[in-house]
């Protein structure tokens, strides 16, 4: 696989979203990863509804909090299609499910995988190039005050706490690093995007990785 | 309500100071991270954690380098 990857080079990764006052990161980067695979596969590249995640996920406490793999689960278990942002928008409170009949276009997650890569970064970047942008959870505590650059340091990997789409890593400079989004707008870091070391667990980046299949 | 105002001074204030220690401490080169002050910049690290870092976590099971198939939850 090549030294540098990104599959917003491919046109696939959707813009930086905002959860605003919603705890829903476990929803945004479920349905960032979606969206991806979905258009890798041969699909436009549409936003889907993270709203519908929040709401209708009943095994997860929508802007309280929620697991991405507890939403995968959910996802695989009821064939659930995920239909489009605009027919069930963002609000940034959780609200009542919103059903929709099974005629209607939407997206089905397939399967998932999920596994703790934690010995195993260079095999990331393989499932990473093949299947498309990763879901990870990490301990995100000392991103309150991040600006830019390569996370290196001051990051613990003993709390997670934070769920995130990888879509990319870049091994081509001194610091190979992961590339990724995240949910809190575009103000924030690089364009929304932070980067992080690569090799060494930073933040706890390999202990909870998932790849989506639609 | 101006209690909430002074509550936030007081978090940017202790955030400067944090960004100041976590800008000193680091191995100085061009691409190292960056810490100042953003949106989260009134909010304590306990505020912030309570808003954002909501995630419930699960373990994974280890990736297996003889067995890459997918894992999927059963229960």
């Amino acid at each position: 696989y090549p030294p540098r990857f990104d599959w917003r080079d491919s046109g696939v990764v959707g813009p930086v979203q905002n959860q605003k006052g919603c705890g829903g990161c476990w929803a945004f980067s479920v349905v960032g990863a979606i969206e991806s695979v979905s258009a890798k596969e041969g699909g436009k590249l549409q936003q889907l509804s993270v709203q519908q995640v929040i709401d209708c996920s009943y095994n997860n406490q929508g802007c309280n909090g929620g697991s991405p793999d507890e939403a995968l689960y959910w996802l695989t278990q009821t064939k659930l299609k995920l239909v489009n942002q605009a027919e069930y928008p963002y609000k940034a409170v959780a609200g009542i499910c919103q059903y929709f009949p099974q005629s209607h276009d939407g997206v089905v997650v397939k399967n998932y995988s999920a596994h703790d890569f934690r010995t195993h970064e260079e095999e990331m970047m393989s499932i990473l190039v093949e299947h498309g942008p990763l879901v990870v959870i990490v301990d995100a505590i000392s991103w309150q005050d991040y600006l830019g650059g390569i996370i290196q340091h001051h990051c613990s990997s003993h709390n997670a706490n934070h769920a995130v789409l990888i879509t990319g890593y870049d091994t081509t400079g001194e610091v190979p690093y992961w590339i990724v989004r995240n949910s809190w707008g575009t103000s924030w870091g690089d364009s929304g995007y932070v980067y992080i070391k690569k090799g060494d667990n930073m933040c706890g980046i390999a202990e909870n990785v998932a790849a989506v299949f639609v | 309500s101006n209690e909430e105002l002074s509550e936030g001074r007081i978090h940017f204030q202790n955030s400067i100071k944090r960004h100041a220690l976590l800008n000193s401490v680091l191995k100085k080169s061009n691409n190292s991270a960056r810490y100042g002050i953003n949106q989260f910049s009134d909010l304590s690290p306990k505020q912030f954690k309570e808003r954002y870092l909501t995630v419930q976590a699960e373990a994974a099971p280890k990736f297996d380098i003889n067995r890459p198939g997918i894992h999927v939850k059963t229960s």
